[in-house]
């Protein structure tokens, strides 16, 4: 592995997008690791649709039966992929423009842009993770976010975080190896997360969260995905 | 006798926080990003809001040292409000890929 990897440098991460006043952010997680898995396979970024899960998507975990997908009231990403490999595909974000609102379904699938044909979850392992990340691209993650509502910048690496109330979904686009901790007077190797709160949040829209320690939960809910030519 | 006279609404011409260093700050939330409230009680009903906010980015600060916490856009919600508005992963710690009946990938090699 290498000590540090960033997908935002070879292209495969689209600009910082806002969720608004909806709770969408599995969509906007979702749509990250598509549109990631996309760019490996064929080399082309595309800006994908949040809206059409936000409007189409009424997927139900299997095992957690009211765990179902429901617009800016939450869903699951790993719901989302089922939805999307039945729905035949997701639009670009152009075709099928976000919102913030729950909506009539307008799918059109004539429209589609990126096709999904399989998905996978990812050992808890962070090691694990990291390797994914390098081989399949950007991965849709769950963490909890309590700490994000204050978050400015910086490496964010808590005392007390729960590991097992996930509660927000983001993208996890690389790593790196050299934040530094005043708590620990070292540095100390970090995940970097794409969110879906606007470039004004956190650093440009994204957050540095530690790595190697299960922080906040964000190893228990790890997901990517595989897309076929549409 | 001289009877005690208490008061049991809220006197909004004197509110403990106005003309503190919090209503400063919050005023300068409120131009950094175009918050608008449509009537004193709400500024005032935010402004609480806030003042409680810088409080608990203090308590993060605390809590984690390593990174930077303060005034966001999202220091005029509770937290309640802000995890109804902005969070949205349903099922919590029952969506672990391991009570899930999705493949979980094959573990890689990393041990060098």
């Amino acid at each position: 592995l290498p000590e540090s990897f960033d997908w935002r440098e070879k292209g495969a991460v689209s600009d910082v997008k806002m969720q608004g006043t909806c709770g969408s952010c599995w969509a906007f997680s979702t749509t990250g690791a598509i549109e990631g898995a996309n760019f490996i396979a064929t080399g082309k970024l595309l800006n994908l649709s949040e809206q059409q899960l936000v409007d189409c998507d009424h997927a139900c975990d299997a095992t957690e039966k009211k765990a179902c997908d429901d617009g800016c009231s939450g869903g699951l990403m790993t719901n989302a992929y089922k939805y999307l490999i039945e729905a035949g595909g997701i639009e670009e974000e152009d075709a099928y423009p976000y919102t913030g609102k729950r909506g009539e379904c307008k799918f059109k699938s004539e429209k589609v842009a990126v096709k999904v044909s399989n998905f996978i979850t990812i050992p808890i392992e962070e090691n694990q993770i990291a390797a994914y990340l390098v081989n399949h691209g950007p991965l849709a993650v769950g963490l909890n976010a309590v700490f994000m509502q204050t978050y400015i910048g910086g490496v964010s690496c808590p005392l007390i975080c729960g590991k097992k109330w996930i509660n927000h979904g983001v993208l996890l686009v690389g790593y790196g190896s050299r934040g530094y901790s005043i708590l620990r007077f070292k540095n100390k190797p970090y995940w970097i997360i794409k969110n879906s709160w606007g470039k004004r949040w956190g650093e440009k829209g994204y957050y540095r969260l530690c790595r190697g320690h299960g922080m906040c939960g964000i190893n228990t809910m790890v997901s990517a995905v595989m897309t076929k030519a549409s | 006798e001289q009877e005690v006279i208490l008061q049991v609404t809220g006197n909004h011409h004197h509110h403990h926080l106005l003309g503190t260093a919090a209503e400063h700050q919050f005023n300068s939330f409120i131009q950094e990003y175009g918050k608008d409230y449509p009537t004193r009680a709400e500024y005032l009903h935010r402004l609480g809001i806030f003042a409680k906010n810088l409080l608990r980015a203090a308590e993060h600060q605390a809590m984690d040292p390593t990174a930077v916490h303060g005034v966001t856009q999202f220091s005029d919600l509770s937290q309640e409000e802000f995890e109804g508005m902005y969070m949205g992963v349903k099922g919590g710690a029952a969506a672990a890929p391991s009570e899930n009946e999705e493949v979980v990938a094959a573990e890689m090699e990393v041990g060098d």
